[in-house]
């Protein structure tokens, strides 16, 4: 059965996508087999892996409305053994004006996605746009688990109560399952004041399992995205790299929960 | 007759917020009268000039969802002097799916704002969040000129054609006489060869105008939110408060073209 985690917080810029890519390739490098899924319609996700989004033939966006019933006419190979991408394109920034009165149209991803990854991928991790809309409560239905990174910054924090409202209500209804996988601090520097004050203050959010791992910001994470793989492919033995393999085994401890 | 000025970018975590509160503080000190618009839910642009956004009684929200049609009853001054806010609040993510079926939605902010602000501010800022829906849509109809931030990173480059294209079409019916300000770059490090590129083809994107300042990453500008201030009564000596002045002083500049 696979594992399907939503990588979201509405704020936006905290490493949502940084972390799908880096997390993907860490578990694909375990011999995991690995589905991504790019619900935002920047196609950050789909330009990190190396696919050029504007050449895709069909995206998530047809499958979400319906004009494409089935998963495996978008899902493609990308340069990493062992990930695959759903890829995302221009037409999802209107799928969700057109999704708006469907029926069931917060279950619409969880229907289609479910039933075709169970006997294919170990695990399924789904980028989110910063935002609280149809595509992040199509991607936190679908989901069994969310990961919610969070910058070891002022703003960043403010941005975690109104996710943390969208969750409950989608448990009451939509997802009972639904759980948080824990918040992953990004951006840390553990040399500001400023950086150890926010990772106190994260460690009191609330009762939400948060990481041992911590990502610090390095040079090298930002470049990762020009090569169209992981950091974990692209500079193997880097201090992202290292720290994003630790994120994985982490992710893996925790699902035999 | 006041300046309406929106800061917008889909891509997240580029520098809005911060863009839009330290550019008040830099025009507010040279004596200009400014008033700061919040649309967005996670009301950032609140929180960093010091107001709790879950204790205004008001927000642009009542604004645009009709329920209280003077500004007046909304605006309220800040710690900075010069510097008025038109505070949001969490009702405005509800906003969005409230409008979407308004006649004229797309013009509320701008019937309601520009009367009310032209005899009393020098400048407007709106800050805008990391999407392209109703609420961005409303900011660039309703102002005279935008300021796109953009991270010297590969992310936020792709992030530009989507912002464009809206502004395209806006300009065509809802408001002719929209202009590019000028794209600000943010979080540059001309140490890095990464940021060297990025700024290279952040200059190319097109034949519009980019700002002669650079922003740097600096702790200072991070810390500044906390302190409910801009960064040029905060820390005013500082490479955040001087770069934003000059900054400023660019703006002023092209006011007169
Ligand atoms: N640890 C890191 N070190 C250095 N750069 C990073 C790191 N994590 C992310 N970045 C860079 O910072 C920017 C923001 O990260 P990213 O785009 O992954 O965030 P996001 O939350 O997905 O943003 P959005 O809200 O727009 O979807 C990107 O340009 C990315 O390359
Ligand atoms: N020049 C800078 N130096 C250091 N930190 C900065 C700088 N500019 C912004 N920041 C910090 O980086 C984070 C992102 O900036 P900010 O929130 O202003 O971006 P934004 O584009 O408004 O984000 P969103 O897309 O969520 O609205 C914030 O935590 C902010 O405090
Ligand atoms: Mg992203
Ligand atoms: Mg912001």
């Amino acid at each position: 059965v696979a594992r399907i985690i939503a990588i979201s917080n509405q704020k936006g810029g905290v490493g949502k996508t940084t972390t799908a890519i880096s997390l993907a390739g860490a578990l694909a490098e375990l011999g995991f087999s690995v589905l991504c899924v790019d619900m935002d319609p920047q196609a950050n996700l789909t330009a990190g892996l190396g696919v050029d989004a504007s050449a895709v033939g069909r995206s998530i966006a047809s499958v979400l409305e319906g004009t494409d019933q089935a998963f495996a006419s978008v899902v493609l190979p990308t340069e990493t053994p062992g990930i695959d991408l759903a890829p995302a394109d221009l037409d999802l920034s209107a799928t969700e004006s057109q999704i708006i009165s469907a029926i069931g149209r917060e279950q619409i991803l969880r229907d289609l996605l479910r039933p075709w990854v169970d006997d294919r991928y170990d695990f399924v991790l789904i980028d989110c746009p910063p935002t609280l809309g149809l595509l992040t409560i199509n991607a936190l239905v679908a989901a069994d688990e969310v990961l919610i990174p969070v910058q070891a910054q002022f703003f960043s924090l403010k941005g975690f109560s109104g996710l943390n409202r969208v969750i409950g209500q989608i448990r009451k209804s939509l997802n009972r399952d639904l759980r948080i996988l824990g918040l992953l601090v990004t951006f840390y520097d553990p040399r500001t004041l400023l950086g150890r004050d926010m990772l106190a203050e994260i460690r009191e959010l609330g009762d939400h399992h948060v990481f041992e791992t911590q990502i610090r910001q390095t040079v090298k994470l930002g470049e990762a995205p020009l090569t169209g793989r992981p950091i974990t492919a692209h500079a193997s033995t880097s201090e992202g790299a290292r720290a994003y393999r630790a994120l994985a085994r982490e992710v893996i401890e925790r699902g035999q929960a």
